[in-house]
Order: C-alpha cells, then structure tokens, then sequence
C-alpha cells in the first residue's frame, strides 16, 4: 500500500492551498451525524393506559443520523465497521453501510394490571437507549 | 434452554396454542424464533399490540378484571417509592426483586366475614390464584397485606395475634377443605393512622410457592387486642376496625432475560472497546487510501 500510495501521489497534483476547507471538510463529521434523539410517548396515545397504570410517560429515545466513514473511539465501535464500510465502498455496494444503532439501555419499571385483576411491578432490561454507536 | 421456554410458554396467559394443535390454527407467534418467543411470553400486552395480528383480538381477547382499589393505591405507593417519574428503577434499593405481584383472594370458599369487628375473632377463608406467577420468578418474600379504616380512632398500642392454616383443598370431590398445615404468630403495631400492616407468610409459602403450586387456599384468624396484654388490660369491646380480606403480596426475583438485574447491572455499562491508535490498526491505512494525499497530514 505504500508503493500504491506513492505512485498515487505521483500522479495526483497537490491539492491547492487555496480550497482547504473543502479540502478539510472531508474530515468533519456528517452534519446529520449520528447520535441519540429524544422521543417522549405517553401510554395514553398508545391507549395502553387500561393497563399500564405507572409511568405515565415513557422516553424510550432513539438512534438516527450518519456514521463517519472512519469510525473512531467516538462510537467505541469495532474495527468490523470500518471494514463494513470498505466493502461497501470498494468492493460491493449491496452490503449496507455501517447503522446507526443503540450501544446502551437503561431499565424501565412498569405498574400493569394482569388479565386476571392481580398487580404487578416488574422492572425491565433494557427499555431506554442510552448510547449510540456505528455497527 | 429448552426447559425454561417450555416453563414460560406454559405459564402464559394461554395465547400460545400448544404446538401439537394443527399447525394452521397455530398462533403465529409460534413461529418465532424461540428467544422472541420467549419474550413475547414475557412481555404479551406491549408485543402483541405491535404485531398487527395481535392488534384487534388482544383488546377483545384480554378482559381485564378490575383491581380492588385499596390493593392499587399500595401498589402506586409501592411504585413511587421504587421507581422515579421517568420510571428509571431507583438505584439505592437494597433489595434483589424486580417484581412485585398483589393477588387479591378469589371469592370462592369464603365464610362470609363480618364487616365491622368488635375487636374479635376475624375468620377468613382465602383462595389465591397465582396463575400469573412465572416458572422463572424465583420468590424472595411473601406477604398478607391487611389495610385497616379505623373510623374511630385507636391511640394505645395494639396486639393482633394472626392463625394461619393452609388448607388442601381438594377440588375434585368439593370435600370442604382440610387444614393440612397451620401457624400461629402474633403482630405488635401501633394503629396511629397505620393504613397497611404487612404479616410476613414467607417460610409459610415458600415450599408451595418452590412447587408451582398454582391454587394457595389458607384460613386466617386475626384477634385484635387493643391496649397492652402485658397489663392484661380489659380487651375493649369494640374495636372499631373493618378488617377487609388481605391480599398477597410476592416479593420476587424474576431471572429471565428481560428482567432487570440490578446486581449485574454492570452489564449496561458495557465498557466501550478501547479503541487501538490509529496508526496501529492496519486497516485505517487501507481506509486513508480512499483520501490518499492527507495521510500525513491525517498523522500530523
């Protein structure tokens, strides 16, 4: 790759000084970069209120945006992305490119009422992203 | 492992048809994969009003019998105190459940109780169906849960001795249930405005609890002495005090997988990979050729 990378500079003229900032902008981060997004439901709308008696709110967020081509200790994801995205860069545009997705979750505890009229308090795994990450 | 989804399908509220039923009448959840079965199992309502089959029929399928109001109101007390608003579980609990389940009794094989007690004997036959109980909820602590309304009220320290038996009913023959086995234990509280009194049935129910029993049938007597025995002070006659049936309370510990397990909470904070240099990773080169020149400069 370094005898590539020479004779590729050989060929391609230095970039102008002129144009750095685009020259940079490649480095920056996708402007709908990838990060956590709030998103408060209330079990009303769901009309799930009949049985979930507590909470009354619930804010499981979400995961949205662009992951950066080079994916760094930013996300902590592993080196399997960046691979992902060189195949889908270099080699076959059919494999997706690196998602968007969940790292962490916090737990939730619901008040319900059971068919048969009895009440339960149970406390859920992971119902609240926490972190997102490029996978 | 194959037991414990064969425990919780069965434990479920019976949306899933056994397989060996013809395979077109089968749910079509049967056809998940085993692990989303298992929580489907486990959380029915939220994931059956997500899977558009499950839309129309788990409103219409799935009456819900209303809960007794005094058991709601200890339930939302009981919530408040372990969950904030945002319904994040608490962090400085020190127990190990993470669950709760209030079984009010069935109305079955019950002496008619008196309402308004003269401070005497309080007799209650108690069916509870725990039906609900999963095979993986593992009990911790059980409880009978006693709300009092004391219209008048009592100021002096009261002693309430509480018998109780539990009793083999054996439905087959209707025969009146036997007392198969009893205990008797009394409770000191102070009345002073005490809505609940919690008596601890834990070493009582345990062993039927460990055996899946699904039907808990037991006697309670509960004889209020109101004043202090000790100065055997004239048991006042009357003892203003609605006893209305207990409810059970189960303080459980429920190790399927999407139950949240404090003691392993560690597991969220999963710890993020620490992330090799870039020059060290043979790869980053690879992805620097795509902008070739700004190697050095991506070093520098």
């Amino acid at each position: 790759s370094r005898q590539r990378r020479e004779e590729s500079l050989r060929e391609a003229p230095a970039a102008p000084p002129h144009n750095l900032s685009d020259y940079f902008k490649q480095f920056l981060f996708p402007q709908n970069e990838c990060e956590l997004h709030n998103f408060r439901l209330s079990f009303s709308q769901l009309k799930w209120d009949k049985w979930i008696i507590a909470p009354h709110r619930y804010s499981p967020q979400y995961c949205k945006g662009d992951c950066p081509r080079v994916v760094g200790h930013r996300y902590g994801s592993p080196v399997h992305t960046m691979v992902q995205n060189i195949i889908y860069e270099k080699l076959d545009a059919s494999v997706p490119k690196p998602s968007c997705v969940p790292a962490e979750y916090s737990p939730l505890s619901v008040l319900t009422i059971e068919p048969d009229g009895s009440i339960v308090y149970k406390e859920y795994e992971d119902m609240i992203a926490t972190k997102c990450t490029c996978r | 492992p194959h037991s414990r989804d064969h425990a919780v399908s069965d434990k479920t509220s019976g949306f899933l048809v056994a397989p060996e039923d013809n395979p077109h009448r089968l749910n079509p959840l049967l056809r998940l994969p085993k692990g989303v079965r298992r929580g489907y199992a486990l959380l029915p309502p939220l994931l059956k009003v997500l899977s558009d089959q499950g839309r129309q029929n788990w409103e219409s399928e799935t009456p819900r019998l209303q809960p007794d109001s005094r058991a709601l109101r200890y339930m939302k007390r009981l919530y408040k105190m372990s969950a904030t608003k945002e319904g994040i579980p608490k962090a400085n609990k020190s127990h190990l459940y993470n669950t709760v389940r209030l079984f009010t009794p069935c109305s079955e094989c019950k002496h008619r109780h008196r309402e308004l007690m003269k401070g005497d004997l309080h007799s209650v036959d108690l069916l509870f169906n725990l039906d609900r109980v999963t095979a993986l909820e593992h009990l911790l602590k059980s409880v009978l849960l006693y709300s009092f309304d004391t219209s008048v009220p009592v100021s002096s320290a009261t002693t309430c001795v509480c018998h109780l038996s539990i009793k083999e009913y054996d439905f087959s023959s209707q025969v009146c249930p036997s007392a198969s086995h009893s205990i008797a234990f009394s409770l000191h509280f102070e009345f002073r405005k005490r809505r609940w009194v919690e008596v601890d049935v834990t070493s009582f129910l345990q062993p039927l609890i460990a055996t899946n029993r699904r039907n808990i049938h037991m006697a309670v007597n509960f004889t209020c002495l109101v004043g202090d025995p000790q100065r055997n002070t004239e048991q006042e006659s009357s003892l203003n005090v609605a006893l209305v049936p207990p409810s059970l309370l189960l303080y459980l510990n429920d190790t399927s997988e999407q139950a949240y397990h404090r003691w392993n909470s560690l597991r969220h904070r999963r710890k993020i990979p620490v992330w090799p240099k870039q020059r060290d990773t043979p790869l980053a080169d690879l992805a620097d050729d795509q902008g070739k020149e700004n190697t050095q400069s991506k070093r520098a």
